[in-house]
């Protein structure tokens, strides 16, 4: 049996959000550790890893690991019905269940809803990201600003290189319409910590990414304040964005382009 | 031209 309680299905909603532009289907793996949710976009140049702890729900009981396969643009249409305070409860029986019930509970508990969305066997390889890198650069900035960045320039160019170096870190795009060049510097005096921008330079680093996949990880900005960009020479880049203090993460990892 | 790689073949290299 496989029963959570989360206060704020709003939460639930913005890490569907999240995801569902980049890949269409995944496994929610799961566990006495929470909700684990591994999957790559088609062209299997990104992937996005979510955890949601199971301290960062009221309840949680779940008393066999299981994987529940779902479609998410059905899920987004189920988490859609819920009203914007609403708690929602997911349950599902152990391995093999066909389907999982959505409970959406209004704040005053006078409305309750209950989906039963038909679940899928989905084929997924779980790719063994190593936990170990070190970085080069790493940038940490309010998520609205990376937004931001990526909304402006993306109407410029599909490919842009991000430059760290003591001059603080570039963000450089060309298209057919010309060149541009967005730069920003450290900023640890601002009042927020969520507004402050930071930047980590172990060595200068210079690589290359599809704008498309930047796009898709911008999705994240409302889950978090801040989002933690790390990079460094040919190895996937990571785009982090911390769900609360401890509820969990939603993480992208982003294959460089590289001349040859 | 940067060519686009595939993320399983850096992870698979790691």
């Amino acid at each position: 049996m496989f029963e959570a309680r989360m206060a704020q299905a709003s939460t639930l909603k913005k890490v569907l959000e999240a995801v569902k532009d980049m890949v269409s289907e995944g496994n929610f793996d799961c566990s006495e550790e929470g909700i684990c949710l591994q999957a790559m976009d088609v062209a299997h140049v990104s992937l996005v890893n979510v955890l949601l702890r199971a301290q960062g729900f009221e309840m949680f009981r779940c008393d066999r690991n299981l994987a529940l396969g779902i479609q998410l643009a059905n899920l987004s249409k189920v988490l859609n019905c819920a009203g914007k305070d609403d708690a929602v409860t997911v349950k599902a029986e152990d391995e093999g269940a066909d389907t999982a019930e959505f409970m959406f509970e209004s704040s005053k508990g006078d409305r309750i809803t209950t989906f039963e969305l038909t679940l899928m066997d989905i084929d997924s390889e779980h790719l063994g990201v190593p936990e170990d890198t070190t970085y080069t650069a790493v940038i940490k900035m309010p998520s609205t600003e990376f937004r931001r960045i990526i909304s402006d320039l993306s109407t410029i160019g599909d490919t842009v290189t991000i430059e760290v170096s003591k001059d603080g870190a570039s963000f450089q795009v060309s298209g057919d319409i010309g060149k541009g060049n967005l730069c920003i510097q450290s900023n640890t005096a601002a009042d927020k910590p969520s507004e402050r921008v930071e930047i980590t330079m172990e060595e200068p680093t210079k690589q290359t990414y599809a704008m498309r996949y930047l796009s898709f990880f911008t999705k994240a900005a409302p889950l978090s304040d801040t989002v933690t960009i790390s990079l460094s020479p040919d190895v996937p880049l990571v785009v982090e964005f911390n769900i609360g203090e401890e509820v969990g993460y939603v993480k992208y990892y982003l294959a460089p382009k590289i001349t040859e | 031209t940067p060519v686009q790689n595939d993320l399983e073949e850096f992870f698979a290299m790691c």
